[in-house]
């Protein structure tokens, strides 16, 4: 086209088309999400429907891309720019300056402040011996009883996942009730009687032909809580409750952005996405804690091992490969962890 | 990120026994925003 005082200017055919694309793509999009909105507000819950944007994650290196986002943020900033860009980060994610433990120029890069300590007393803790805190800073996203038969969880309407698969298939995650480990004439499962003797949870059978001398206990329900955090939130993990940690699972996996399209879009996001499993036992009985990376978010620190790493470089299919797993000495007492002491925290790349 | 918690806690033993004071029960609503100390359930 051309401007009034008569020079003229051409922008090539492709990058008009591209930028035409780009702009269609983005209207449909917010199409796409004011439909979702008018749902919700007609109490309607949207339900899983995998989209375009899921299958062209599904090919992309989602790991390396997520540890050169690292390798970036890891960069040193200088002293007289961390606090400009800090701010700009959360003002941007909503983050709460007001809480950081330390004076902004002392966080070296963008990583550390991610994965910021807050200052003394920011987070009281719930003391009472009965109640579950919240492990971190997010959004409930669901939460509720384990049902039988098998343990699933909904990660959106029309698609669940079960809860073995994102702890571990040899979790000694407790059956929900003693049904599926009993055959039909009432006779407990070979494979399942060491598994009932050791476990700390007894079942209570209602079948008389048990000869085992487990005696009935009050019944114990399996209860759930996904909790998300958004990029602005804090992002340490801390104890729910006073526990033994008896295990580590580590799973190298995908990592899938977790946002809320994401939920909707990705199918197995929970039980693909690298993450690290703690099982142990609380005053209540079993617990389990997961945490879940994403893209942005790659890496996972525990406390108890400072040495493990997360998104380590890998040729492998990783889906199929078993997790790392490593039972914490002494084997039945493990790590004892206080509740409201900080576990592990996530960090960038 | 995404944490998921599974945890065992007391139920009442039946649908038909009364509710206990014992029962766990969760204090949170889908789509709260919740903080590290604040209680999820009792």
């Amino acid at each position: 086209s051309s401007s009034s005082n008569g020079n003229t200017f051409l922008l090539p055919g492709a990058t008009v088309a591209t930028i035409l694309m780009f702009g269609a793509l983005h209207a449909r999009r917010l199409y796409d999400d004011r439909k979702v909105e008018e749902a919700k507000e007609r109490g309607i819950e949207p339900g899983f429907q995998p989209d375009a944007k899921a299958s062209f994650l599904n090919i992309l290196p989602l790991r390396t891309i997520s540890r050169i986002w690292g390798s970036l943020m890891s960069v040193e900033l200088p002293v007289q720019m961390r606090p400009y860009v800090y701010k700009a980060w959360a003002r941007a994610f909503h983050s709460n300056l007001e809480e950081v433990a330390l004076p902004l120029e002392e966080y070296p890069s963008m990583r550390d402040f991610f994965s910021r300590g807050l200052r003394e007393g920011c987070r009281p803790i719930d003391n009472d011996p009965q109640c579950l805190i919240s492990p971190v800073d997010g959004i409930v996203v669901r939460f509720g009883e384990l049902k039988e038969p098998g343990a699933m969880i909904e990660q959106v309407k029309g698609f669940s996942y079960s809860v073995s698969t994102l702890l571990g298939l040899n979790s000694f995650l407790p059956m929900v009730s003693g049904k599926d480990v009993v055959q039909k004439n009432g006779e407990v499962e070979d494979s399942h009687k060491d598994q009932i003797k050791k476990s700390w949870w007894r079942v209570s059978l209602s079948s008389p032909k048990i000869q085992d001398p487990i005696p009935a206990s009050p019944m114990k329900g399996l209860f759930y809580c996904v909790l998300y955090l958004s990029p602005g939130d804090y992002h340490r993990v801390h104890s729910p409750v006073d526990w033994n940690v008896l295990v580590r699972r580590h799973f190298s996996g995908r990592l899938f952005p977790v946002n809320e399209r994401a939920t909707k879009t990705i199918r197995n996001l929970y039980t693909e996405n690298e993450r690290i499993v703690l099982e142990g036992q609380w005053q209540q009985g079993y617990l389990a804690l997961a945490a879940i990376g994403a893209t942005n978010i790659g890496s996972i620190e525990l406390y108890i091992e400072p040495e493990l790493r997360t998104n380590r470089p890998s040729k492998k299919f990783l889906q199929f490969e078993p997790p790392e797993e490593r039972i914490y000495e002494r084997e039945g007492v493990g790590f004892m962890v206080k509740k409201g002491e900080e576990v592990a925290a996530f960090n960038m790349g | 990120s995404t944490v998921v918690l599974v945890f065992q806690a007391p139920v009442a033993k039946s649908s038909k026994d009364k509710a206990s004071s014992t029962d766990f029960r969760f204090n949170i609503n889908r789509g709260d925003r919740i903080r590290v100390g604040e209680a999820l359930g009792r």
